[in-house]
């Protein structure tokens, strides 16, 4: 059986938020090592990976390997349930119908206990490679959020570019252009506005704005964002989380001309 | 205008 108490609701809450435009239905695959998920949107373009790894629940246990076949939006109707401070606990049996979800109010004693139905989901499952990436960008993920919303306003695409000068974000629409250049940046007082490149070698992709801009949902998760590019291959787009958890999108390029 | 490639050409399938 599964059974797994989060602290705080609050982060399934915004993880759930974060990826519900993008997946409907998900598989949370649940083993001695955490919950994890992954899926892709419908157009294959993007695709959602999700570890809460078991340090990040106390208590955690999982017996053996349960996949919750879950419907993200009748999800999010049962968190809405929960106020971001209750303490969440996850249950389910070793071959489910449902899985429970209990909410209790650490002020009050107030104790809510819903249960979703779960749906049998055949998901394909893609393997990532191990990819050493040619650019790494570490930045304030609101700023990444900025950044995708203003280009977004001009155009659909965005091209990153990546060299020992720093990042451009650049951008061309119907009614004229923009660009953002960031540099290397240390605040010893803020170390959350830091923006970090590390660079192989240069880098120059486009991609999709829509689907950054989705990305960007998960903001709130955590204040720095790290993008992952190299020539030619999906960018990685990853929210850490306390104790080695993750939230990481990957998104197709567009490529040619 | 680059086209928007998919997934499964960069990831294999499990």
């Amino acid at each position: 059986m599964l059974e797994a108490r989060l602290e705080q609701a609050n982060l399934l809450k915004k993880v759930v938020d974060a990826i519900k435009d993008l997946v409907q239905d998900c598989n949370f695959d649940c083993n001695d090592s955490g919950i994890a998920l992954q899926a892709m949107d419908n157009s294959h373009v993007a695709l959602v990976s999700m570890m809460l790894k078991s340090e990040s629940f106390s208590p955690f246990r999982c017996d053996r390997n349960i996949a919750l076949g879950i419907n993200l939006g009748s999800l999010t109707k049962v968190l809405r349930c929960a106020q971001n401070e209750d303490i969440l606990t996850l249950k389910a049996e070793d071959a489910p119908d449902v899985v429970n979800l209990v909410f209790e109010s650490a002020e009050t004693d107030r104790i809510s206990e819903y249960d979703i139905k779960l749906m049998d989901i055949d998901q394909e499952h893609l393997g990532i490679p191990e990819t050493e990436y040619a650019a790494t960008i570490t930045m304030p993920s609101a700023e990444f959020q900025r950044i995708c919303r203003d280009l977004s306003a001009l155009s659909e695409s965005v091209s990153i570019e990546c060299s020992k000068e720093g990042v451009k974000f650049n951008c061309q629409g119907d009614i004229g252009s923009g660009s953002i250049h960031l540099r290397s940046h240390t605040n010893v007082d803020k170390p959350e506005l830091n923006v970090e490149i590390d660079l192989t070698e240069p880098v120059s992709l486009t991609f999709s704005l829509k689907y950054l801009v989705n990305f960007c949902k998960a903001s709130g998760l955590s204040n720095q964002v790290k993008l992952c590019l190299s020539n030619e291959v999906p960018l990685l787009v990853e929210y850490a989380l306390s104790n080695n958890s993750y939230l990481r999108f990957y998104l197709a390029p567009k490529i040619g001309d | 205008a680059p086209k928007q490639a998919t997934l499964g050409k960069f990831f294999g399938n499990l």
